[in-house]
């Protein structure tokens, strides 16, 4: 473990809190993708599966448990609790041209062609692209809550923390995965567009185009 | 290129 990493998943872990709580306690997810949550779900549950198969370490196991369980609840308050108050008409990114390609990918360029591994590769390439229906939905509606963009700000820094994580495991460790690095740089290379406006605008609220 | 069996990142 190291700073960039811990202070990564922490801020993975602020976002996915920020967004849970500002829809429990608006008690409505206007402006929120429900698509992209649902591919979140997706992404922690097919990368996760080895909770069931190893123990790394009390801290991991956890988190993963947190972020699993935070995400079906986000899921859940979407499209069952709050559904009167979820906009679908703007969420209308076709998420099957991301799935699709994503899965074909997987099966592909992985690291060893077994069940655990397939999965994991694909999380790893989902995740990368899952926040498109979000973004998608931002341009269309051409504004965010402010709230939405803090929670953008953490989603897309975790990343964004990971990549120097990956070179100090790289310059200290000697390992480094190439495909979780390369995954990870088009996370990030999404979220500049996101993360220039985000600096340069005085947080009163957003309206702007991807 | 250290393969890793077991990924140990969230």
């Amino acid at each position: 473990m190291n700073i960039f990493r811990l202070i990564g998943d922490l801020s993975h872990l602020a976002a996915i809190i920020i967004l849970l709580l500002k829809i429990w306690k608006s008690r409505s997810c206007a402006g929120i993708s429900g698509k992209s949550q649902i591919l979140f779900a997706i992404v922690f549950t097919t990368r996760y599966l080895d909770l069931l198969t190893s123990f790394i370490s009390l801290y991991n196991t956890c988190m993963k448990v947190i972020y699993i369980g935070c995400a079906y609840a986000t899921v859940y308050l979407i499209y069952m609790k709050f559904r009167a108050t979820y906009d679908g008409n703007h969420d209308s990114f076709r998420v099957e041209f991301l799935v699709v390609p994503v899965g074909g990918l997987a099966v592909l360029i992985n690291h060893d062609f077994s069940f655990l591994e397939i999965l994991w590769t694909f999380s790893i390439y989902l995740e990368s692209v899952a926040i498109l229906p979000q973004l998608f939905m931002i341009s269309k509606t051409g504004e965010a809550e402010t709230i939405t963009t803090h929670y953008l700000f953490c989603l897309g820094l975790y990343r964004a923390l990971y990549l120097f994580n990956w070179i100090w495991r790289f310059y200290f460790e000697g390992f480094f995965d190439m495909i979780a690095i390369v995954a990870g740089v088009v996370q990030t290379v999404l979220y500049c567009d996101f993360f220039y406006l985000y600096v340069t605008k005085d947080g009163k609220g957003y309206r702007f185009s991807i | 290129w250290q393969r890793r069996a077991l990924h140990d990142e969230l």
